[in-house]
């Protein structure tokens, strides 16, 4: 019991720098930002905690708790997936997991996503947002309308992969 | 293998049948406030076997279509269905469980083929999975694997063999949650690991 | 005591259903959603609770719970106003409270924030926001940056009364 | 009156002192996540005589500009003033709980006169109040009224003159509470009447 927490702490312990600087690099911070986690206590795990920090690009070690929401976003979704990467499961459901973002992190999280689902191996992703500038880089959109006289939910599909990307 | 299509039927605010699909490998659900887009995602909880609870209803009967509170009494039905379509290659993992007591490697090759072709026929060229899952107008709910009843034990061990694993629910992640994901407390966490170890 | 109580409700028991009809009010429902609040026990109301109900525009009575993100925010907002109304302070700071709100919101919200704050008697809006839409109505802007030379935030002000208002 | 202008010293990532302002009747506070924005709106809650719980830091001392961890041993002093304007009629509100013993309306008008006069000469046309608060190096926090220091009650009472009730909060909204507000229960409303009343 011991042996497989471990083996799942060690390896998710590997991604999560890995998808925290991928999530956070940019042209202003190229190497990104740093994150990891710590055991409490190696040999007994169950009885000590797991520590996570996350250290935004150019800013020093804080506590969790003083970080921006923005910032604890960010530093969740590389919790998230580094998780996921231990136990891949074949789909990814988000719900507006975008709204605290900026403009340059919801391109950011929007293009990591992407990278994530596409290409052999990935995992599908489905996200709801609210913001234009994180579905347009989607492969297919669901709107969801109100219909006023049924008053219920109506569906209509779009498949974009048949326009040219958006930069 | 991914998520092909959703079949819904009287689900919250989706009034009678509607099919929504397919969706691809990066999809992003959009539509002004209140439309609808959390009951979509409620749905695809539901039928991986979350607890209403989770999905704004504190009874099964709060999650079937009503107009108001009156026409609640109406008792209709509620459904849903998520088709999964298997990768070819997950085919083959499928099958590897089943082929590892057969000969040697020719043979496998072979009998392989012959066992997805009687497949293939059986199912109409089959390579989907369909899971529903409805609520009774008494609210009770059934679980279904390609029409056919099972407990929810059998429902829950067939959705592993895809990877989904709905006790650790790592991969949904509903709407207003994400920021409390990274102030999870050290012993949270802790209980998260045992949960994917 | 419960005399004062009763006071403070029914001054902002009369108020709720207008604030919330101004703020949901558009082209497409022009009368907006009907808000109300009401006292499980009149005589003694420290005993009893305050009930707090908003149905958005088109839609019928339901629990509170069973309203989306969206609509939870702009009934939030409602209350918020419509309390403030009884024991006005001189100015309100928001962090935020546009994130989860469409772009139609995000406009109504603004026009609403702009009108209560600007004319003679209005209460002064200090509004934390991300979003263009929102932020373009204001009179004058605060601008925050990261001086990463410093380590630490910047702070410049524009003032936008100069320029034309945008529509 | 209004809100004018806040003046901090090494608060948060806020490093030296700085002036933000003016604020106008509707100012909106913008920039990139991470940049101190929130930090902001804790400073002006702060001044205000909000703990320092309920702005992400969990003693005083978390409130002070640290570069570092090895940085926050400097022990620099910290903090906020926050400068508001009183309208004309606001000297009237003033004045008026002052007046009342006076005698007949002319005498009441020419004597309002004189003593804005006075009050004008006193204080240099002053119609601002200058409400300080300041965190020391071992972590003490010292509230001054137009750097007057004072007890906190007497600085309560003047905040309530001007219709800022601390207690009630109803005026301050942070970031991710706004949801949490048309949720309450109906116990938690009836508390804030309570407040209120
Ligand atoms: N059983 C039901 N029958 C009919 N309508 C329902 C039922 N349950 C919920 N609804 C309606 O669904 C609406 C909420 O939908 P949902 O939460 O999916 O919106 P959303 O698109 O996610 O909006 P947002 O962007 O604000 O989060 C509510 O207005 C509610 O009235
Ligand atoms: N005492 C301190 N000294 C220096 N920096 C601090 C201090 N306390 C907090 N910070 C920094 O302030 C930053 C957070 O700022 P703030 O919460 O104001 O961001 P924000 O502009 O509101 O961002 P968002 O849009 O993501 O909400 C953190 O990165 C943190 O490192
Ligand atoms: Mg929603
Ligand atoms: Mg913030």
């Amino acid at each position: 019991r011991g042996a497989r927490f471990r083996g799942a702490f060690e390896h998710v312990e590997k991604r999560i720098s890995e998808t925290y600087r991928e999530l956070t690099k940019g042209s202003a911070h190229p190497t990104g930002g740093q994150a990891f986690l710590t055991l409490e206590n190696y040999d007994e795990p169950f009885l000590g905690g797991v520590n996570f920090t996350a250290m935004p690009p150019s800013k020093r070690y804080r506590e969790m708790e003083m970080l921006s929401g923005g910032e604890k976003t960010i530093a969740a979704l590389a919790l998230l997936f580094a998780i996921h990467s231990y136990r891949a499961s074949p789909f990814f459901v988000l719900d507006e997991v975008d709204a605290a973002l900026d403009k340059s992190n919801v391109e950011k999280m929007a293009r990591f996503v992407r990278s994530k689902s596409l290409g052999k191996g990935g995992t599908q992703s489905i996200v709801i947002s609210l913001k234009d500038n994180f579905y347009d880089k989607a492969e297919s959109l669901v709107g969801v309308s109100r219909d006023q006289r049924e008053a219920c939910s109506k569906v209509l599909t779009f498949d974009l992969t048949q326009f040219a990307e958006t930069a | 293998g991914h998520l092909s299509r959703i079949e819904l039927e009287n689900f919250k605010s989706y009034k009678g049948k509607q099919i929504i699909g397919p969706f691809k490998k990066f999809t992003s659900i959009i539509g002004p406030n209140g439309s609808g887009k959390s009951n979509l995602m409620d749905a695809i909880s539901f039928v991986l076997g979350v607890q209403s609870a989770q999905l704004r209803g504190s009874t099964l009967r709060d999650l079937v279509y009503a107009y108001d509170v009156q026409d609640s009494k109406e008792k209709r039905n509620a459904s849903v269905s998520l088709v999964y379509v298997l990768n070819t290659n997950d085919e083959e993992e499928e099958e590897e469980e089943e082929d590892e007591s057969e000969g040697r490697d020719g043979d496998k090759e072979n009998s392989k083929k012959k066992k997805r072709q009687k497949r293939g026929e059986e199912e109409g060229e089959k390579n989907e999975v369909r899971f529903s899952r409805t609520i009774s107008n008494s609210g009770a709910s059934d679980y279904k694997i390609d029409n056919k009843t099972v407990t929810f034990e059998e429902y829950a061990e067939k959705l592993k063999q895809f990877g989904i694993l709905v006790k650790a629910r790592n991969f949904l992640v509903f709407q207003g949650d994400i920021e409390a994901v990274a102030q999870k407390s050290p012993k949270d966490l802790t209980q998260l690991f045992e949960q994917l170890s």
